[in-house]
């Protein structure tokens, strides 16, 4: 159990690797105003699925920055965007947005006021998102696209890691046997 | 094998759900009952499971007050039929591509039209229980999201992305109310009858001071409406059986208050019969001062009145009682105990329109004398229509007495009066 000794469980222990990760310097605030849509609007809507990779992971994306710190140039997350490097003028317009819409003093500096504010628990939805209407046509001419496979015995095209492909390969197959 | 089946499950969830269309030109469930679970799997370790799914049923009516969506929690669909499915995980959970980040920053996310995840690293706690994070809170904003709404970077608002600790009491506020009423529209409907019901109270000087509220009745249930708000009153509708001790579960058609200088007489009407209220006990009468006992048949308590009726109001500027039923309105005169000469006349008569066109005709819902608005108001489906008053004739003479304004819509004038979910009312 998690540790505790007060009867309203209001001093619950929890372990250093189950507590969130601080935004402490411009590195991880940057991950931050990424993360939540500041430096692009996010596509949310197509992270539902659990095989969505359009998102990059937290663990992958501080691998990156640190990659990015270590050698000093931009690097590319996984979905093929570009990283700013930190007080880039993309990371100094996320951040002055970030303040605004926060009432925070809008300085463009990562100030302490600022730090606190991107510490605080917040929704995990970003606050930038792609149109919703735009994602869900884009994503249901994709699925049109996957039926039809399956309706006219076509393949799909393959896709790695992609388990929808594979269900359609076996089903085509079994309609073709069949 | 069970990820494949989750991934099959889900995308033939979203592919339903987007085939329902859109509602009101956005992007939103078109359907207005909407089920809801917390899946078994995705039980919290800090709350009992009764608290939470209590606490979720709540959060889920809150939306319900200020909109026309209904939510009815379902133990028993397939959990691929449920549309909101809720629950608590850690770290990497039900499959979901984005992990928690442990205690601390993120606490919950959700998709629009969606599932609902809450991080149980987070110290969730009850409402009004005192540090921690309010998953009554939190709940309701995740709600929000799945409804269609977006962040809302404004004091006050529940779709605020970082979370305020809890004030006592948070509810939705006016801005929040019409941002989902802008997805889904208002709420309507027709109610059984509409009455101020006053109430004397004495001061700690020893003065009787008169106080009036505001009520809305609809079948079984009820609303009490706060003027000065512009809302109803948090946590309604009521049922009737709860607030009207002894009048019918079913609810009522009238409501009348015989004030005078000499009387002082509350009545309901439902059916063939109608109740006197004892307000100072808070019930109806079984037998009054005068030996009548309740209920009792509206032909004998006021000969010549038909039965049953669409409504009725006291009119203090004649003393009558007008009740109105079909086209008619029959004028019952207190004092002499009888029908008034040339009843029952044609409603368009006594009340004439303005527009022409522009009148209920007919099957009226509610005759409601506002003290609010010093004014006699005449509701009909959606619609209502104001009686012409002594102040509107002072300012222009030419206004035939009681003639009816041309018709606004209830819902700009009273606002949020909403159903929830039957399973909802206690």
């Amino acid at each position: 159990e998690k540790l505790f000794h007060s009867r309203d469980h209001s001093d619950v222990e929890m372990s250093s690797s189950h507590l969130a990760e601080l935004i402490t310097d411009t590195n991880t605030a940057q991950h931050f105003l990424f993360k939540y849509g500041f430096i692009k609007p996010v596509n949310w809507e197509s992270t539902q699925s659990p095989d969505a990779d359009t998102l990059t992971d937290a663990d992958i994306f501080s691998e990156d920055t640190v990659s990015l710190v270590q050698e000093g140039r931009l690097a590319s997350s996984r979905s093929g965007d570009s990283e700013n490097p930190p007080e880039s003028p993309d990371f100094v317009r996320a951040l002055l947005e970030f303040q605004r819409v926060s009432g925070l003093p809008v300085t463009g500096v990562f100030d302490d006021a600022t730090k606190v504010a991107m510490n605080k628990p917040r929704c995990g939805v970003p606050d930038k998102e792609e149109d919703q209407i735009e994602t869900m046509e884009t994503t249901t001419a994709a699925e049109d696209l996957n039926e039809s496979a399956e309706i006219f015995n076509t393949t799909a095209t393959p896709q790695s890691n992609n388990t929808d492909t594979d269900v359609v390969q076996n089903s085509t197959s079994d309609k073709t046997e069949t | 094998e069970k990820q494949h089946h989750l991934q099959t499950l889900m995308r033939k969830t979203r592919r339903r759900k987007r085939s329902t269309g859109a509602l009101w030109g956005h992007a939103a469930f078109s359907k207005s009952v909407l089920t809801w679970r917390l899946i078994g799997e995705g039980y919290s370790s800090q709350l009992s499971v009764d608290e939470q799914r209590y606490i979720f049923r709540l959060a889920f009516r809150m939306w319900s007050e200020v909109s026309p969506l209904q939510f009815v929690e379902d133990l028993h669909s397939p959990l691929d039929e449920i549309d909101i499915r809720l629950g608590f995980g850690t770290g990497r959970h039900f499959g979901c591509s984005q992990r928690f980040d442990g205690a601390g920053r993120e606490f919950a996310h959700a998709w629009f039209l969606g599932d609902i995840h809450f991080d149980d690293d987070e110290h969730f706690t009850a409402p009004n229980t005192g540090n921690g994070i309010s998953l009554l809170k939190v709940a309701v904003h995740e709600i929000g999201h799945v409804l269609g709404l977006p962040h809302i970077y404004r004091s006050g608002s529940i779709m605020q992305p970082s979370y305020r600790p809890q004030d006592d009491g948070f509810e939705l506020d006016w801005l929040d109310r019409k941002a989902i009423q802008n997805l889904y529209g208002g709420c309507e409907g027709r109610f059984s009858t509409v009455f101020d019901w006053i109430r004397k109270e004495r001061t700690a000087y020893g003065e009787v001071v008169v106080r009036f509220n505001t009520y809305f009745m609809r079948n079984s249930w009820y609303w009490l409406y706060e003027n000065r708000s512009n809302r109803t009153r948090y946590g309604d509708p009521v049922s009737v059986q709860v607030g009207w001790h002894g009048l019918p579960s079913s609810g009522v058609d009238a409501y009348v208050h015989v004030w005078s200088h000499t009387t002082d007489e509350v009545y309901f009407f439902k059916g063939t019969q109608y109740w006197r209220y004892d307000s100072e006990n808070d019930q109806v009468f079984s037998e009054d001062a005068d030996g009548q006992r309740y209920p009792r048949l509206i032909s004998e308590g006021f000969p010549g009145v038909p039965s049953p009726i669409d409504t009725a109001y006291y009119d203090r500027r004649d003393a009558h009682i007008y009740f109105f039923r079909g086209s008619m309105v029959y004028r019952f005169s207190v004092q002499a105990n009888k029908l008034a000469a040339k009843s029952p006349q044609k409603m368009t008569e006594l009340f004439p329109a303005l527009t022409l066109g522009d009148h209920p005709t007919s099957n009226l819902d509610a005759a409601y004398f506002s003290y609010t608005h010093n004014t006699l108001f005449l509701l009909k489906g959606t619609s209502y229509w104001r009686v012409v008053g002594r102040r509107e004739r002072k300012m222009k003479r030419s206004l035939p007495y009681n003639s009816l304004l041309p018709s606004r819509e209830v819902q700009q004038q009273w606002f949020d009066i909403c159903d929830v979910h039957a399973s909802a009312l206690k």
